[in-house]
């Protein structure tokens, strides 16, 4: 899928 | 853990809505409730659910622990409760299973099953606080209407939100195709009401497919919310009752 982002990118591990 | 719910079919319906975005996870349990999160294998979406100890009558958890769960597998248990039947969750302190009793309140059936619980070792991702640039509120069943509509004809949606209003729209091999609201109230039935609440217009694209699997929760409420700022995933969320909530978090589709 192109240009789908991933949910890990905006949120951080904690 | 000893967590009593007046009725079964609330679980039911969450992990119904849930089983096939997510297929292990763990139920996180200690005195303020019972929380779950997870990611879809792909990574592009997130569940967040969150049973508040009020809605249960009564809530006991006097340790925290972590109940490793098969979604399908408590489906299959969950599938044996009738709709109206109350249902007790009950864990040790390190537990090896998670027990549910379904009691008919009108009969005196009472139905006991043990799930064996998993060890999941689960990534926990911290969500900030967001000011959302547009937030809309409108009927469950309206959402999932445009989501099925629109599938039919493309695997992404633009959602556009401005003060005319919020615009979802597609464009595939057989054409376009676009659904437009505007804020609306219906005293007679405020069921219908259609709220957008913007601080500055804003448009981003999603995957037709996760939005399609998340309007499953739509037997939860009658309302859905919607939660869009630039360059952050989208918020769609289902309030249950006492504060509780199933929330979806969707990564957006960004152009190059």
């Amino acid at each position: 899928q192109s240009g789908q982002k991933s949910i890990k990118s905006f949120f951080q591990k904690r | 853990l000893e967590a009593r719910l007046e009725q079964a079919n609330l679980l039911k319906k969450v992990v119904d809505a849930i089983k096939d975005l997510v297929q292990d996870c763990n139920f996180d349990c200690n005195d303020s409730g019972i929380a779950l999160q997870a990611m879809d294998n792909s990574h592009v979406a997130l569940v967040s659910m969150m049973l508040k100890a009020e809605s249960f009558s009564p809530f006991r958890c006097d340790r925290n622990i972590a109940l490793g769960i098969n979604l399908s597998s408590l489906m299959k248990v969950l599938r044996c409760a009738q709709n109206e039947d109350i249902l007790t969750l009950k864990a040790d302190d390190a537990p090896d299973v998670v027990n549910l009793v379904f009691e008919s309140s009108e009969s005196d059936r009472l139905s006991e099953y043990d799930i064996k619980l998993m060890d999941i070792d689960q990534e926990h991702l911290g969500i900030p606080e967001t000011e959302y640039s547009a937030t809309i509120s409108m009927p469950a069943a309206e959402f999932q209407r445009i989501c099925r509509d629109l599938i039919a004809l493309s695997e992404s949606v633009a959602i556009e939100a401005t003060k005319e209003g919020v615009k979802f729209s597609c464009s595939g091999d057989i054409g376009n195709g676009a659904v437009t609201l505007r804020s609306h109230t219906n005293v007679e039935k405020p069921e219908l009401n259609v709220d957008i609440a913007l601080s500055e217009p804003v448009a981003l694209t999603f995957s037709l497919k996760y939005l399609v699997n998340f309007c499953k929760a739509s037997g939860l409420s009658g309302t859905v919310k919607l939660c869009l700022s630039s360059e952050v995933p989208l918020l769609v969320e289902y309030t249950l009752a006492s504060n509780s909530y199933l929330r979806f978090y969707l990564a957006p589709k960004i152009g190059d």
